[in-house]
């Protein structure tokens, strides 16, 4: 006949969820956005931490991975590349040595690395600084670059190895880019060795340049232009799922 | 009667599953016999409601789509999924034990991004990729 059968569907079951479940299922949802329950913040609310550099970046992110969300994703996905996690790391420890007249100066920053979940592999690696204009040196081309910090000496220099250099003007002010992917891959894998990077600025005939007198913000800056990490992972093809 | 039937047949054969539409004013949703069509359905989960929005910076909650419904083709209806679903049904009704009915799933899917603190206070932006159902259908 043209009606379908009176007999129940042998293929899917279909039925409602009572509260508990519901509740449940929520929880399983939670679990695979990532979300299984709450952190110890070590820090105020967060409407207090909101203006902050990295958390400012990290939303224009998501608005702009957002965008992508409802374009099925796949080859016309934009900005992000294959990134499926991004994460910030706060500055946790700024030495300096700006003091006196010794040089070269350098400042170091270090990032706790500790939270990276398993299994991700870094696509790309940022260090982001807020550089302010700077009169002194008065009109001059700057060469600001990065070094990861590889092993620590007693009674000397510690080993570096060579990040990357941006060139700029000392009056140019904005977001500084630095790439530190190399020095992010290093770290996922030899979770110990994370040392932390060092900054120097030099004029173009080579004389070592406070990078404060440069304009360049560390910890004391406020909040919404401190530098920050920010690192790109990609989840390996097989993530390991904890069975439920 | 067959080659006259392969000359007027279209050249795309293998078309993919068309979705299920979300209801409209113009849709059954009930069906002809008081049962639902398969179609997208909503599970919200509110991350405000659940207090996490001191650590959840976007989304404030995240709509868990999922597909629920009947998968049958009455001959006269207006069959919304692939031939093999329609011709899985009709076996299904010939030989309910030996052939499941056909399934209301995902025809659609695409990727959502979750932003949110970690213990550290580090900030940690999360893509989902096939993760929120767009369209739902028969297979």
């Amino acid at each position: 006949g043209s009606s379908p059968s009176p007999r129940p569907a042998a293929g899917c079951p279909q039925r409602r969820l009572g509260p508990r479940e519901r509740r449940d299922l929520q929880r399983e949802i939670l679990a695979v956005l990532g979300l299984p329950g709450r952190p110890r913040l070590r820090a105020p609310p967060a409407a207090a931490r909101l203006p902050a550099s990295a958390p400012l970046f990290m939303l224009d992110l998501y608005h702009a991975m957002a965008g992508d969300d409802d374009e099925d994703g796949g080859p016309r996905e934009r900005g992000l590349g294959r990134a499926d996690l991004v994460m910030s790391f706060v500055n946790m420890v700024e030495l300096d040595r700006a003091l006196g007249h010794q040089e070269p100066h350098w400042k170091e920053f270090r990032f706790d690395l500790t939270q990276i979940p398993a299994g991700e592999t870094v696509t790309a690696a940022e260090f982001r600084i807020y550089k302010l204009p700077s009169t002194h040196p008065l009109n001059r081309t700057l060469h600001v670059s990065v070094f990861e910090v590889v092993r620590e000496q007693a009674n000397r220099e510690s080993d570096l190895f060579f990040l990357d250099l941006q060139t700029l003007r000392a009056e140019d002010e904005g977001w500084l880019v630095l790439d530190v992917t190399a020095a992010s891959d290093r770290w996922l894998s030899n979770r110990n060795e994370d040392l932390g990077l060092r900054l120097y600025v030099e004029t173009e005939d080579g004389r070592s340049v406070d990078p404060g007198l440069a304009g360049l913000l560390g910890r004391r800056a406020p909040r919404s232009k401190q530098p920050f990490m920010v690192t790109f992972f990609r989840e390996s093809p097989n993530p390991t799922r904890v069975p439920r | 009667a067959v080659r006259s039937l392969r000359r007027r047949l279209p050249k795309k054969t293998n078309e993919l599953p068309q979705p299920n539409k979300l209801p409209g004013i113009f849709d059954d949703i009930h069906g002809s016999h008081g049962r639902q069509v398969c179609r997208r359905h909503e599970l919200y989960v509110s991350f405000q409601d659940l207090g996490w929005l001191d650590w959840v910076i976007a989304p404030q909650g995240y709509s868990a789509y999922y597909c629920e419904g009947e998968c049958s083709f009455p001959l006269d209806s207006c069959m919304n999924a692939t031939n093999h679903a329609i011709v899985q049904s009709l076996v299904h009704l010939m030989k309910p034990d030996a052939v499941p009915k056909a399934c209301c799933a995902p025809t659609k899917l695409s990727a959502t991004s979750v932003l949110y603190y970690d213990s550290s206070n580090n900030v940690i932006l999360r893509k989902h990729r096939n993760m929120v159902v767009k369209a739902c259908g028969c297979h």
